[in-house]
């Protein structure tokens, strides 16, 4: 099952450390990335029916495709983003996500600092 | 004040003056700490002041500071988020919870802050994904959150605990020098009483309680402690995404020993 490297993929063409620029998100690249993530997560169906990891990235990628309302049919090329275009996606600036994207989610903690009183 | 790392320790320094709490690449956080009593060295949070480092694609530098007299709901430069992104915002945390509070947002770097006023003096709470830290001896220089206070911050709770057998006398000098007649003259029955109100179990945020009654006679300090443990809930150590497991009342061996001694 090689669903990690869908979701490395997804997360490296959709950061700005792809070259993409850095501000204004066009849909119409992201659905790109995203069409080609849903491909990616297909491909591997077979060989990761049962991973956790797997069935969340097909959940998420299910609510990503409605919250960015992207359609499903359309160019996957995984091609890099021509710079002209400017898609970071909303999903940069949430850590959670881009942990749950990268797929280590179950390692990662919180730790809490706190200070009070005299 | 009173001190809970990242590692789960438990410290009373003194610190007097300014000093970082934490500052690594996404963010710094200094507080600076005032005198209590006078020339005491019970001292509590007047200032503190947050830096969000600029994050490519999420947000620019922004500034919190918040002290004694203001407790702003924006950032220095008048706004309340950071980015197109949304994902650094400033609210005002509601609820039933002691004393105003403020709460940050940084959801690109996993991180939330709570800062209070609870009557003359701040407190503060952070949760931070811990792989945003560097938990490192060598690395990250000084950062109390990260590693402690210095040795010779720290306030030695069991000299204390000898004076406290009788009620706060005006002007006794202390391990912590002259005191200046405290708002009340507390027995440690009746801090222990006092602070029973508000926390039930007697955890090292019960101890901490009755030490801050004991060394300033100000009743506001029971809600200090208080309100630390309510942000200790609502920002718990945790995995991610997961149901915050319920938290676990704090027993930090070798401070409840130390504090108890403060409280008996």
């Amino acid at each position: 099952c090689r669903i990690q490297r869908c979701n490395a993929d997804y997360v490296a063409s959709t950061s700005p450390s792809s070259g993409l620029q850095d501000d204004v998100a066009l849909d119409v690249d992201y659905c790109i990335a995203l069409r080609a993530y849903a491909l990616c997560t297909r491909r591997q169906a077979r060989s990761c029916r049962g991973d956790l990891v797997y069935h969340s990235a097909v959940f998420r990628i299910k609510e990503l495709f409605s919250q960015h309302n992207c359609s499903s049919d359309g160019p996957t090329s995984s091609a890099k983003v021509p710079s002209t275009s400017r898609p970071v996606v909303p999903e940069l600036c949430d850590y959670e996500n881009r942990v749950l994207m990268s797929g280590s989610a179950g390692q990662k903690k919180y730790a809490h600092c706190g200070l009070f009183g005299d | 004040p009173h001190l809970r790392t990242f590692r789960n320790e438990f410290q009373t320094c003194k610190v007097e003056g300014a000093w970082p709490l934490i500052d690594n690449r996404f963010l710094s956080v200094q507080v600076t700490n005032v005198p209590v009593v006078l020339g005491s060295s019970a001292t509590a949070t007047s200032k503190i002041t947050v830096i969000f480092k600029s994050f490519q694609g999420c947000t620019d530098q922004k500034v919190y500071q918040a002290t004694t007299e203001d407790l702003p709901l924006a950032f220095q430069d008048g706004t309340r988020s950071g980015g197109e992104s949304g994902s650094l915002t400033v609210v005002e945390r509601g609820g039933s919870g002691v004393g105003r509070q403020v709460k940050i947002q940084a959801r690109y770097i996993g991180t939330s802050i709570i800062v209070r006023r609870v009557g003359s003096y701040l407190t503060f709470a952070i949760r931070m994904p811990e792989d945003t830290l560097d938990f490192s001896e060598d690395n990250g220089g000084l950062q109390l959150c990260l590693h402690g206070c210095p040795r010779n911050e720290l306030i030695k709770e069991h000299t204390l605990s000898r004076q406290s057998q009788q009620p706060r006398l005006q002007g006794t000098n202390t391990e912590l020098g002259p005191l200046r007649p405290p708002h009340q003259v507390y027995t440690v029955e009746r801090a222990t009483a006092r602070c029973r109100e508000t926390l039930q179990v007697e955890d090292v945020y019960f101890q901490s309680c009755v030490f801050d009654l004991l060394t300033t006679g100000d009743p506001e300090f029971s809600l200090a402690a208080y309100g630390a443990l309510e942000d200790l809930k609502a920002l718990p150590p945790s995995k991610l995404k997961q149901n915050p497991p319920r938290t676990p009342r704090l027993y930090d061996r070798a401070t409840s020993h130390t504090a108890a001694a403060a409280a008996n």
